[in-house]
């Protein structure tokens, strides 16, 4: 590969920032024959020195950025699949120099550890697991756990990594009777991991001893919502949702993303606040990402919308740029930006 | 919504259902 190197795009115009906290501050553009699918950010280190990196994905290559003066980013290594296409970057907190992806058709096959030799500075990859995967997400302490099905049941897997990225340590979590669909980590409370499944249950379990300690039925008005995030507070947890299927006509707007109150130990649970579209707008969940307490999503208008979870209300709005829909979103792990993505490769980082 | 309507909250729930799973 020659390096390649990104221009810095002009400002954006006011009108793009309505209601407007988005700064843009850099472009990256991965021209590629294949489909963008996702981008990340994480820390890279070479001759002992930690970098914030981004990491873009499309169907049949992973590239790593790093960082030049003044917003400029220069790939220096990229990772080619030529079986089975890529279709998410598995962010894994504490973790340095190692990126993880998900690879599959319609669903998770393999999911893969990228590395550098430290001999020769070439591109390796690992196989860290195979098999018919549901879900799968990067945990603090170096950890990684994923729910997969077996011919007679399911598996929930954590695997541990080595602080220099070898080594792995397996465990196996308890599996409800029916299938995960999605984890979260809960804030505040570092052995417990939450997940949501296909029958609109929301499961918790105790990292520590792999036990399930309860299976919590939500209302039925959350049908097929997906955990993003989790917080433990005064005795109750409060789970982030995205809602997929929510009804555009609801009267209260369009429902994007959706705050619950659980009290885990009497399973009881009651919805707190809904997160929707400025009047006006329309358009369901596509795919988003949760960071402490702002929340982005894409959606099926092709537009981004963010939100403050905490204020409850929508923050920002990107239109799609050069008619082109907005495919992929994800906040920084690195500093406080974010970062939207295109189909054809085009990656934009705002300043939030 | 109220906090009434979620029934007695413990501190330490986690440490509870622990307990109280199957191991």
């Amino acid at each position: 590969d020659t390096l390649e190197q990104t221009e810095i795009a002009d400002p954006p115009a006011l009108s793009n920032l309505s209601p407007g906290s988005l700064q843009l501050v850099s472009k990256l553009k991965n021209p590629s024959g294949s489909c963008s699918v996702d981008v990340s950010t994480m820390w890279w280190e070479t001759a002992g020195c930690k970098e914030p990196c981004i990491i873009t994905a499309c169907e049949d290559a992973v590239s790593l950025w790093k960082p030049l003066d003044t917003w400029q980013w220069e790939k220096v290594y990229t990772w080619h699949f030529t079986e089975i296409p890529v279709l998410q970057i598995i962010s894994v907190p504490d973790v340095c120099s190692l990126v993880c992806v998900a690879l599959g058709n319609l669903e998770i096959r393999e999911i893969r550890a990228l590395l550098c030799s430290t001999d020769d500075e070439s591109e390796k990859q690992l196989l860290l697991k195979s098999g018919h995967i549901n879900a799968v997400l990067g945990l603090t302490q170096r950890r990684l756990v994923s729910s997969s099905r077996t011919l007679f049941d399911q598996q929930i897997e954590i695997l541990t990594f080595a602080e220099d990225g070898g080594n792995k340590e397996k465990q196996f979590l308890m599996p409800p009777d029916e299938t995960v669909l999605a984890f979260a980590e809960v804030h505040g409370m570092q052995e417990a991991l939450l997940g949501t499944t296909l029958m609109n249950n929301i499961v918790l379990w105790n990292l520590k001893t792999g036990q399930l300690l309860k299976k919590m039925q939500v209302d039925d008005s959350y049908q097929a919502s997906i955990c993003h995030k989790a917080y433990s507070e005064m005795g109750l947890l409060f789970v982030v949702l995205s809602r997929p299927c929510a009804n555009e006509r609801e009267w209260l707007g369009s429902p994007v993303f959706q705050l619950i109150v659980v009290n885990p130990k009497t399973a009881l649970s009651v919805g707190m606040m809904l997160y929707c579209l400025p009047h006006g707008q329309t358009g369901r969940f596509l795919e988003g990402d949760v960071k402490d307490n702002f929340a982005a999503a894409v959606l099926t208008s092709g537009t981004i919308a963010t939100w403050d979870l905490l204020l409850g209300h929508c923050t920002a709005l990107l239109p799609p740029i050069s008619e082109q829909n907005w495919c992929f979103v994800k906040w920084s792990d690195t500093d406080f930006h974010l970062l939207a993505g295109q189909k054809d490769g085009s990656v934009f980082v705002y300043r939030y | 919504c109220s906090k009434a309507d979620l029934g007695p909250v413990s501190l330490n729930w986690f440490e509870e259902l622990t307990s109280e799973a199957p191991p």
